[in-house]
């Protein structure tokens, strides 16, 4: 067995897909969708975290390559070597994982000559993370492909690289390292699953919100993503507005800096001038340069030139470059430029009519459209336009959330369940079918 | 044992080389390997892959070398040199 590697100082680890198969049946958002899961296999048990990033500084950087990649292991055309990664260290490439783009790339595929990118993902994170190949035949380091490992809502490491990984990072708190004593069976349920109603053995999560039958404290979009916050979580859709999870994020592990006793923000929104993250609670507001706030934050939301009592939704409208704070029945201009308020501001009714006097919080999307949301429901309004289109307001839940109108009504009257699949009044147990949901969703 | 062929010699040298069993080919004498290195090489890789370990490069084995695996290899030259010891 070759010696135990090293391993990384930091336990908040960014990720990001930089190039990927160029001729394979997987889209993208599949294939980021798997490098997720198989990450999330290696921190449902250590106290790593990961975090997918847009920038050129992830610590993971992920590649789809052909043949010679100025990487002193080329690779061979389909079979022979498939992926590889580096361990880590301070060295630029620690960390980074590819995958021979000349194989044939699937998941859940019946062919046997094809290559299940889950499986092999989960084994080359392993040594993203400082595990070197082992013998044992049940291992998933063993440098062999052993072909699919199945569901990746329902996989359950091995003991011997539970034990290995916990060698170099600790258990995860909330995992018992004697719940599983041996080898699990396959079909076993996961190490770690998103916590049920009625059985657990992570710690209570109870101020855990339903998406479904929430109403945000505030929305954004971010590096032309959407977020949606409510008390200390957030979901997050991607471009083309498909959700990474079903289960939502915890801010504080995401924005890092935030004070951990933050029970909520106001409001959200990108700066234009230099796309920087501000976060707005009560009188005071972070600034974030992409997922780490800056020095000397909060400060008072009196820079912008706003009254205390602070503010109930920020967006930057790309139409006029301009930014809007709202507050009750108020509303203010912001120009990011000057560095100050428009004059004749705050003003009693914002420029866009058939939009609610007041608002949870608003965001300009990719569309061109401006959104407005408030309560559980949103109107739009259409690019450079001051009115709302007039099918609106609609569902938040049904059009952001991947919620069935049925199931936001039943949750709201208090029956779980993913009520547009199997609607079971009275069960318990509920992340049995959300989970078979979420992986329809993922592989979409 | 049924008699080798030279390219499965080849093939088999060049993976053991590959992934840590043995040290890399000197510049000098190419790829020379005593058949003794060779066979334990063989052995230790046998055992790894979970094949029983008898040193010679049969058909098993050199089933188990085209099988699609990662591309690090299973021993470093820390451990090689250790072993060697």
């Amino acid at each position: 067995q070759a010696p135990t590697p090293t391993k990384w100082n930091k336990r908040n680890l960014s990720w990001r897909v930089r190039t990927f198969p160029r001729d394979s049946p997987l889209g993208r958002d599949t294939v980021r969708a798997l490098m997720h899961y198989a990450l999330k296999v290696w921190s449902d048990i250590t106290p790593l975290n990961f975090h997918e990033v847009a920038g050129s500084t992830a610590d993971i950087q992920i590649d789809f390559s052909k043949a010679d990649h100025n990487d002193p292991y080329p690779f061979d055309g389909p079979g022979g070597t498939v992926a590889h990664a580096f361990f880590p260290g301070d060295h630029r490439i620690a960390g980074d994982t590819h995958f021979d783009d000349d194989e044939s790339w699937t998941f859940r595929s019946s062919d046997a000559h094809s290559m299940d990118l889950f499986a092999v993902a989960i084994h080359e994170f392993g040594h993203a993370i400082g595990l070197s190949h082992v013998a044992a035949a049940s291992s998933i380091m063993q440098p062999y492909y052993q072909g699919p490992v199945g569901d990746p809502l329902h996989y359950g490491l091995p003991y011997e690289d539970r034990v290995r990984i916990w060698q170099l990072y600790g258990v995860r708190e909330s995992v018992s390292p004697t719940a599983q004593p041996d080898t699990p069976e396959p079909g076993e349920p996961p190490l770690l699953p998103e916590p049920t109603n009625n059985q657990s053995n992570s710690p209570p999560r109870k101020d855990v919100p339903h998406r479904c039958s929430s109403h945000f404290d505030a929305v954004a979009q971010i590096r032309g993503e959407a977020f949606f916050f409510k008390g200390r979580y957030f979901w997050r859709l991607t471009r083309d507005r498909h959700l990474v999870s079903l289960q939502p994020a915890q801010i504080h592990r995401f924005w890092r800096g935030l004070p951990l006793h933050l029970d909520s923000v106001d409001a959200v929104y990108e700066r234009s001038s230099d796309h920087r993250i501000i976060f707005f609670k009560g009188d005071r507001y972070w600034v974030f340069k992409d997922t780490n706030v800056e020095e000397g934050y909060p400060r008072p939301i009196s820079d912008f030139g706003l009254p205390p009592g602070g503010v109930d939704a920020a967006f930057s409208w790309a139409h006029n470059d301009k930014t809007y704070f709202f507050k009750d029945q108020l509303y203010w201009r912001y120009d990011e430029h000057m560095r100050r308020m428009d004059p004749g501001h705050p003003a009693p009714s914002p420029p866009w009519r058939g939009i609610p006097s007041t608002l949870d919080d608003a965001m300009h999307w990719s569309d061109g459209a401006a959104y407005f949301f408030r309560g559980k429901e949103y109107w739009k309004v259409l690019d450079s336009e001051l009115v709302a289109a007039p099918e609106y307001p609609q569902s938040t839940a049904r059009d952001w959330l991947v919620c069935k109108d049925l199931q936001a009504d039943s949750e709201a009257t208090g029956m779980d369940g993913e009520a547009g699949a199997h609607p079971q009044s009275g069960q318990h147990d509920q992340s049995r079918s959300e989970d078979g949901y979420e992986v329809c969703s993922c592989t979409s | 044992a049924p008699a080798l062929r030279a390219e499965d010699l080849s093939l088999g040298v060049d993976w053991l080389s590959r992934f840590g069993y043995l040290p890399p080919a000197d510049p000098e004498t190419g790829q020379l390997q005593t058949q003794e290195e060779l066979s334990k090489a063989i052995a230790t890789m046998q055992r790894f892959g979970g094949l029983e370990a008898t040193g010679i490069l049969d058909e098993a084995t050199l089933e188990l070398m085209k099988t699609p695996r990662c591309s690090l290899p299973d021993l470093s030259p820390a451990v090689r040199a250790r072993r060697r010891r």
